[in-house]
């Protein structure tokens, strides 16, 4: 699904460089569920940036379903990162003067859905992150938790084969934490592919194989068995 | 130091109403390391914002220091809330447009500070956080985790008499997750009050007391023997 080779991402600074990501090389393939884990500025939330159409790499190939990302049209990478992969954003990049219902339609407007199976797809995604009661606020009229959940429900509602999430419970208690990782757990078994950057070891236990960044580099990669 | 007597904060939402707070009495003093935890929802983030004068009560009364805060001017509010609060925000609220630098001395400027006394103190603060490297990135050029780091600087840099940090460490490894903590009890040991809400059991460990919010209301309020 994911190939990565020799990626670098880098960013002049005056007569220094940022070195966000150092040489990258990596494999996903269709149903995987794998936790990004390493220390704060170590490059996760670049290379989910880069894995999900966001970014480009300065150096180096990223293939999506073997086709060579970097030499895409622009229409065509947004069309992938519409209908093909569900970005939960570390600081969730909802859209600020709609409501929570209108947030979480967004991509289903961009896959053509009709008004009616719209609504009605929102609202199925807003009940499973248990937001019914909140679904016409709007992101200043949350919590943090709240946002963060609309931010799933968004990129769970077009059943994505390639979910993204960049620490999806940072702003979770333990209970509705475990409720988001369920929902994960059901995407993965009905066959998609899950990358979760997060720092808890609770939840990247529940992951089937954790890789961790140190530097812009992969430290370590390693497949577990689960659970 | 803070008295709270039957608060409300009520939401009118058209035909219903959002109660964030529904009744919380709380007596905090002067040197007390308070953990705050509760569901996604329960109001946490309601009440920091009572407490650091950036919100106002729909019903019952908030004394800071013995003075009723809901009977207090603008400015003298405000000034309370530059010389005597820091704030870490669950959103962070970093200026976008300067660089971390020029964020964390923002505090300073308002206590009245001249400029080489600012820059030696926010430098001080920013290498407390292990930032040192990042001083002249604007927040779009930082990890999610430096921006929190940023954001802790500017709340210490003042030495203030009340922390109030929302999720301080939700986006940081569990190893700079530490090094914050460390830089909380510190500021503990100098004579300050502490209130810190967070969903991670290892942060509340470091507190002497945990109040727990459910439905906008203190659920339970226990002291505790550290460590
Ligand atoms: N402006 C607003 N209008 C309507 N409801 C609001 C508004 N602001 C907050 N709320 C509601 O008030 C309740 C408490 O919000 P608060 O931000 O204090 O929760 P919290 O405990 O900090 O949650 P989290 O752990 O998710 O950050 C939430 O249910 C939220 O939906
Ligand atoms: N636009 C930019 N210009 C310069 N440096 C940048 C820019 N964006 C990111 N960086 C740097 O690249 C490094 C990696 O950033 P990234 O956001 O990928 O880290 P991360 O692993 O997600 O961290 P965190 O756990 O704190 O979220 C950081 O050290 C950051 O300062
Ligand atoms: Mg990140
Ligand atoms: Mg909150």
């Amino acid at each position: 699904l994911i190939r990565l080779r020799n990626v670098r991402k880098i960013y002049p600074m005056g007569a220094e460089e940022v070195r966000a990501l150092d040489g990258v090389s990596l494999d996903i393939y269709p149903n995987e569920y794998v936790a990004v884990m390493g220390p704060s500025g170590s490059g996760k939330s670049t290379l989910m940036n880069m894995i999900g159409c966001l970014d480009t790499p300065t150096e180096g190939t990223y293939h999506l379903r073997g086709q060579n990302v970097g030499e895409m049209e622009d229409d065509e990478l947004a069309a992938i990162r519409n209908r093909e992969v569900g970005f939960v954003f570390q600081t969730f990049n909802l859209l600020p003067k709609v409501n929570c219902l209108q947030n979480v339609e967004l991509p289903l407007i961009y896959s053509g859905k009709r008004k009616a199976e719209r609504r009605r797809m929102a609202e199925v995604a807003i009940d499973k992150v248990g937001l019914s009661d909140r679904i016409t606020h709007k992101p200043s009229e949350l919590s943090g938790g709240q946002r963060q959940r609309v931010a799933v429900a968004r990129a769970l509602v077009n059943n994505p084969s390639l979910l993204l999430a960049d620490e999806p419970t940072g702003n979770l208690d333990t209970r509705t934490g475990n409720e988001i990782m369920l929902l994960f757990e059901e995407l993965y078994r009905r066959g998609n592919a899950l990358m979760v950057v997060t720092h808890e070891e609770g939840v990247a236990r529940h992951a089937r194989r954790i890789i961790r960044l140190r530097d812009g580099m992969v430290e370590s990669d390693v497949r577990v068995e689960n659970p």
